[in-house]
């Protein structure tokens, strides 16, 4: 069990390293460590985030929109190695600016051949970047109901 | 494998039977604050075989039930359907189409059913084994979580990096 | 002591049903309780929120941007008992909708009159109720700088 | 009474000597992710006289010494000063402008400043009892904070109506 979690680890790190630069840029650098390879059963796992010209520091120090980014690149780092059929992301581009939703969109695209993505959002480069939108409303109170629409913004046919 | 149906008639704020169809591409869900998208997150969790009412953001199971509004009483069941293509026979079954679905009556009888057929929990339990679909897999990511993976709570993280071992 | 806190707790309990239907709409209702009146300085504080036609529930059912315009509803009618000359808001408007924030906005008009505010945003409304508006940019790798900006978007003269 | 400038050296990412004018109306603060806009936002807090690193998202104070660059080397002190504007005369001071300034070195010696004048930390605190500015008032609310105020830890919601009593 021990080496199937070092094993595991190791490739979650890889992947990790790579994500953090896809969405930061060739530049930024993380990784990903455990306080004691002696024991990876129980030992802690750091992260560290080093974004390019800055000196690397706790992840605490990082901005809101940089500890988002670098949670994404932990998540499908990890899903990488044993990924679902699907992923739902409940307003995750909140914190992020125009420029690093681009780039999450970009990375979103990229895995979508092998998996399903739910995205809900307020954001309206993500509603473009989606191949099917679904509106939610309640016009009778406290009801909801949906409506497919249109990318062009036109309910479809109800 | 994708989902491809999504049924929903009594569950939290989608009182009437409401229908959603995704395509096993990208789907956005949007609308106002309050309209109900989180709680077809919830639909979805809960129809896979979510325990913890406290992740639904409910304090009891029951809570899900329609509980009314100034035009509609309190509807007395809850119920959702997902349809899932096992177009790759990942899900252990002949199907090449599964209907999971799970009832919840105020008296707290709950049902659980594949392909329209009465089953345990356990069953639908079984089937999502190792595909990474159960309930509590990391397919769901919200914000809250982002803020638990990265603070030193290592227990979430380490339990990520467990699952997937 | 246990007077003046049940005091103060009155004016909130007052400025916080008044502001709630001020963020949401008058018919949404909502109410402050203390779990046990006759100990007002260690029992629970308890929120009830009824947004119009909803019957009322535990406000942890309430969606992403309704929490948090219950929470401002909430700190402001705190702030409304005792002042604070200045309030610094950090990306408080990011779960909320373009109507939501017309809302919140509206408030924060009629508040800045005693009070002057901060906002740290990356909303375009927010952009455009504030009276001045600072741009912070890294053009040199890691370091921060400044630029006043003019609401139409161009620099002011550096 | 209103805040009129704020100017940082050495503090955080900014590095080089920053200035800020307010007027007393609404100001925003907007750029890209990681630009530095919280860092402004600590820069007011501590100069006010946070004690908590924590609450500046540092594991130690030293911390918000600028750390250096590529191209910077990291600088050896952090100095924020913070212009208030005293119209009202709610501050106990017969000055119509109060200068707050706040020195940390890397040698862990700190300074505070009234009107470019060494005084105590005790002075500075002193001077904004009772005017709600205090560092921890609640007058600075991040997105953090509307999660504690509505979830059950109502000892933060208490201690908010504590403060206001
Ligand atoms: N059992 C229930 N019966 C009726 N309404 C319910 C029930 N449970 C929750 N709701 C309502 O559903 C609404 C929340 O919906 P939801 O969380 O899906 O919103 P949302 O679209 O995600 O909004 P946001 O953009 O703010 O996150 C709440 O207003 C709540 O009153
Ligand atoms: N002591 C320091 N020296 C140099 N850089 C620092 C220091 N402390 C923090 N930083 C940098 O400041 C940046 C964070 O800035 P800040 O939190 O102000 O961003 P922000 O503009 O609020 O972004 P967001 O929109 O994502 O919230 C981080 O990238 C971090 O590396
Ligand atoms: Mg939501
Ligand atoms: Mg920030």
């Amino acid at each position: 069990a021990r080496e199937k979690f070092s094993a595991t680890f190791d490739r979650i790190r890889e992947n990790f390293i790579e994500l953090f630069k896809v969405l930061f840029t060739e530049d930024d650098e993380a990784d990903l460590r455990m306080t004691d390879s002696e024991d990876p059963l129980e030992c802690t796992i750091e992260i560290e985030a080093k974004p390019r010209g800055k000196r690397p520091h706790s992840i605490e120090m990082l901005s809101g929109g940089e500890k988002t980014l670098t949670a994404i690149a932990l998540l499908f780092a990890i899903y990488l190695v044993k990924p679902s059929p699907f992923c739902i992301l409940d307003e995750v581009d909140a914190p992020l600016d125009d420029a690093n939703i681009d780039r999450y969109l970009k990375l979103i695209r990229k895995f979508s051949n092998n998996t399903q993505f739910l995205m809900i959002t307020h954001n309206k480069k993500t509603m473009e970047a989606a191949d099917t939108l679904y509106g939610v409303t309640m016009e009778e109170q406290a009801v909801s109901k949906t409506v497919s629409v249109r990318l062009s913004g036109t309910p479809a046919t109800a | 494998m994708y989902l491809s149906k999504l049924e929903m008639v009594g569950f939290k704020s989608f009182a009437a039977k409401t229908e959603l169809t995704f395509t096993d591409g990208v789907t956005a869900i949007v609308g106002p604050n309050g309209c109900g998208k989180s709680n077809i997150v919830d639909a979805i969790r809960w129809v896979l075989g979510e325990q913890k009412s406290s992740t639904l953001r409910a304090d009891s199971m029951e809570q899900v039930i329609f509980n009314g509004s100034k035009a509609r009483k309190p509807l007395g069941m809850a119920e959702v359907s997902l349809t899932i293509e096992n177009n790759k026979h990942i899900l252990p079954t002949e199907y090449s189409q599964v209907v999971v679905s799970r009832r919840l009556f105020r008296s707290g009888e709950s049902q659980y059913l594949l392909n329209r057929t009465q089953c345990r929990l356990r069953d639908i339990v079984d089937l999502f084994m190792d595909t990474g679909m159960g309930a509590d897999a990391y397919s769901v990511i919200e914000l809250k979580m982002i803020e638990t993976i990265l603070s030193d709570k290592a227990d979430e993280r380490r339990h990520l990096f467990e699952e997937a071992a």
